[in-house]
């Protein structure tokens, strides 16, 4: 069904100006799209959700990496409840009960909530599917928390 | 540095007017004819500290081109409303704390080539990205140390953990490592077999659904025929509605209007079904 609703004219009219293509030294002849899948016959994909779910499970065993999942609450493509049945369904604890965190002036950012194995979960208020472009401070801020160890 | 794919001129912005650098072109795989577009921003941040993170961005799909993520997200200049035409400059660019690493994967989506046609899945475009990772160590050395985040959305809820893993088993075997330190992932997919159900439970609990739309068919049965009727209705229901944001402004183009009377005619086949709720589903239109 490609991508309702979202304006996209202007980035695509942009990448598909000559002048930037040289800028951006990609091959001119290729008339760039949002989603190939959309426009071009031949790319094809097949997923396999349970290998995700496999491998994810497996990272967290490791314990060695810091996991942020995030979600827009205004999302109804990849809704933030759906991210949260995939965290019931990994072998994760909660460490940290779900709360309120404030961004903007002491606004109401989201909610998150701790687990084991160094993940955490966070939604943002009145985001949609893209985040950083619909809130861009909030994205910012739990983008610059999370890489400096800090919480929110 | 690759100095044929250093970036002059974004327009309308003169790069030697910034304290970094952008960085376009291809990172190729040795093993087949594919070429994978990049795009790397270099943080705002001092250059030659190994300790500034380096981030590489993934937008999802399956399919879907990461130049989104770079001129409409998170990058330096980005249009900043749905309606601009031009480039600002991005107060909240992610490259004010880290370095930037826009990808284009698998190959055959956005700029990136394809010219073998292959049919691809998750497993293979993780291997894909873990030999494009190590082509852009080997023509930019001076990041191989930097702490390294997988970042991205939408599908890139399958590409990240894979990626992860590929890096991980990478790690394992090798002596020259890359620096992993975590990943995040923004409204992911993580399971696509739950995210139908999960789609029409959102749709109620936000009252984009009349209140006694039945989705029970779909909780017993995701691949039942009865709950792609279910799916077919909330479809139809809920056409004018942004699912990426929806509180937000709906675009359509001039030829997506067409269908409007069979959308109309379908609206009136589901009112009449359901007639009980005609009162309802009008308040809520």
């Amino acid at each position: 069904l490609g991508v309702p609703c979202v304006q996209i004219d202007n980035i695509e009219n942009y990448l598909n100006n000559q002048q930037v293509k040289q800028y951006l030294h990609v091959d001119e002849s290729i008339q760039w799209f949002l989603c190939s899948k959309q426009h071009n016959k031949q790319f094809k994909y097949v997923s396999d959700p349970p290998l995700v779910m496999k491998v994810l499970q497996e990272l967290l065993n490791y314990n060695l990496y810091n996991i942020l999942l995030y979600n827009g609450d205004a999302d109804s493509v990849v809704p933030w409840i759906d991210t949260m049945q995939a965290l019931q369904k990994l072998q994760v604890t909660i460490t940290e009960e779900w709360r309120p965190y404030y961004v903007k002036n002491n606004q109401l950012g989201g909610y998150t909530q701790g687990y084991s194995n160094k993940l955490r979960f966070v939604t943002v208020r009145g985001a949609g599917h893209m985040v950083p472009q619909n809130d861009r401070i909030t994205a910012f801020y739990l983008f610059n928390q999370t890489l400096l160890g800090q919480a929110f | 540095l690759q100095i044929e794919d250093l970036v002059t001129y974004l327009p309308p912005f003169n790069m030697s007017d910034f304290n970094f650098s952008i960085y376009s072109g291809y990172l190729s795989i040795t093993d087949s004819n594919q070429s994978f577009h990049y795009v790397f921003v270099q943080s705002q941040l001092n250059n030659l500290d190994n300790n500034v993170p380096l981030v590489l961005w993934l937008n999802g799909g399956p399919g879907c081109s990461s130049m989104i993520g770079f001129l409409q997200e998170i990058g330096p200049f980005v249009f900043l409303n749905d309606d601009d035409e031009t480039l600002s400059y991005n107060e909240y660019s992610w490259n004010r704390a880290a370095h930037l690493l826009f990808l284009e994967s698998p190959s055959g989506v956005g700029f990136s080539h394809n010219p073998l046609n292959i049919t691809f899945n998750d497993s293979q475009t993780a291997d894909h990205n873990l030999k494009v990772l190590q082509e852009f160590y080997s023509n930019y050395p001076e990041y191989q140390k930097n702490p390294l985040w997988l970042a991205g959305e939408s599908y890139a809820g399958a590409y990240i953990p894979l990626l992860a893993q590929r890096i991980k088993k990478f790690n394992d075997l090798e002596v020259a490592v890359i620096n992993l330190q975590g990943m995040m992932i923004g409204n992911g997919v993580t399971n696509l077999t739950h995210l139908p159900i999960s789609q029409l439970i959102y749709q109620k609990q936000h009252q984009l659904l009349p209140p006694t739309f039945d989705i029970s068919a779909c909780e017993k049965n995701v691949t039942s025929e009865d709950c792609e009727d279910v799916n077919y209705d909330a479809w139809i229901i809920t056409k004018r509605i942004n699912p990426y944001d929806i509180y937000g402004y709906c675009y359509y183009e001039e030829n997506e209007l067409e269908d409007e009377e069979e959308w109309i005619l379908h609206m009136k086949q589901f009112m009449m079904i359901h007639n009980d709720n005609i009162v309802k589903v009008t308040n809520h239109d």
